[in-house]
Formats: C-alpha cells, structure tokens, sequence
C-alpha cells in the first residue's frame, strides 16, 4: 500500500 | 532496507551490468533477446517517473537512474551498434500480447487510479512477464551461453529476495503490497524451470541446454 512518500522500492 | 532487498538490488544491478558487459566485451548480442530489454527498459520508465517529484533517499535516486541508464544503454547497443549480431529470427514473442493485457489490467486493479499509481501498477505487472521474449528465445535456440544463464539467475533471484523482503517488512513493519507480492510470485515461478537447469546443469560447468 501507500506509504506517505509513494512506493519506496525499487 | 534490509538485508533481503538490499541483495535483492544488488543482485538485478549484477545482472544487468553482466548483461551489459558481456554485450560489450564480446561486440554481440547473440542469445540475447532485446524485446525483453525494451520492456525493461518500459518498465523502469513508468516505475521511476517520481525519480523528481519524490525523493526517498540517495541510495534509491542513484539506483533508479543507474537502472533507467544502463537498461536503455543496453537496448542502444542491441539495436544500434551491435544491431547485426541481434538475432530477429529467434526472437520473436510478440510483447504486444504482454503490454495490452498488463495495461488493462493495470487500469482495473491498481491502489489508486491516479496516472502515476497507474504507471507503476503497469510497470510492476510487466515486469513479472516481462523474461518470457528472452525465455521463449531459449527455448527456441535451445541453448544459452553460459554467461547468459548467469544473467537470468541473478535476474530471477533479485525478485525472489524480494519476496523475502516483503515477508520481513510484514512481520517486522506491517508492510503489505498485495499487487507487488502478487506480481513478484509470478515473476519468480517463471524463472523456475530455468533455476533447476541452473542448478543442475550450469553449476557443474556445463552448457545450459534445453531437452531437445
């Protein structure tokens, strides 16, 4: 899911 | 970031300079499929578009860029430079079949239908499929060269560590991405008729060769 900052892998 | 990613992102940079070098030292791109790089080079254009509008770290701007560079590198050399060495006759999947069914399906299932979200739901869905043009290349040739073998296993196990990644950011983060877990399964059990001929053939020297 979301996170505050959009996806945050690579 | 844990262990699991971080070898998971370490082990796709491997396998894409692997690719890279050997296309460059050996001047031809025999074996290689380059639809399956175009559709890399796809996949790391609509997952990386936040690349400036979303800043999550160094480690992470620098690997996009890394990625997004040396995949269209890559298709440069396949169809530009070494462009006689690309073998059209046997590759042949027809991406079209991959890239309409992915973007509809990324326009159903997705966490928000926002461009970007969309973008990257495409981009995550292609990616699980996006091996199949260079597997079905192999199975044509019914052989690889043995560096080439060395590329897809380092491509294979970097979303196979993912999917660790994903089963330790659950139970020690309560991290949850039904679409990428999903995708990344699919991803992984394509490879898997490949990893056992890795394993059984590669790993004891010899030629990666497909049952006639």
């Amino acid at each position: 899911q979301e996170n505050a900052q959009g996806h945050d892998e690579l | 970031m844990n262990i699991f990613r971080l070898v998971g992102d370490l082990s796709h940079l491997l396998a894409i300079f692997v690719l890279l070098l050997k296309i460059w030292k050996s001047r031809s791109c025999a074996g290689v499929s380059g639809k399956s790089q175009i559709l890399f080079a796809l996949v790391f254009i609509t997952r990386y578009l936040d690349l400036f509008t979303n800043f999550i770290s160094v480690y992470n701007s620098l690997m996009k860029v890394i990625f997004i560079a040396s995949t269209v590198a890559t298709v440069y050399l396949m169809y530009i430079k070494f462009k006689a060495t690309y073998d059209s006759n046997h590759d042949t999947f027809r991406i079209e079949f991959l890239v309409v069914p992915v973007g509809g399906l990324a326009f159903l299932v997705n966490h928000d239908f926002t461009p970007l979200e969309i973008l990257w739901t495409f981009s995550i869905y292609l990616e699980s499929v996006a091996i199949l043009p260079q597997l079905f290349m192999i199975s044509k040739t019914g052989e690889a060269e043995t560096i080439t073998s060395h590329y897809l296993f380092a491509l294979g196990s970097y979303r196979a560590l993912y999917l660790l990644n994903w089963i330790y950011r659950y139970y020690f983060e309560g991290y949850f991405d039904l679409i990428a877990v999903v995708a990344g399964c699919v991803q992984t059990i394509l490879y898997c008729d490949f990893f056992y001929l890795y394993i059984t053939k590669v790993m004891w020297g010899k030629k990666l060769s497909l049952p006639a």
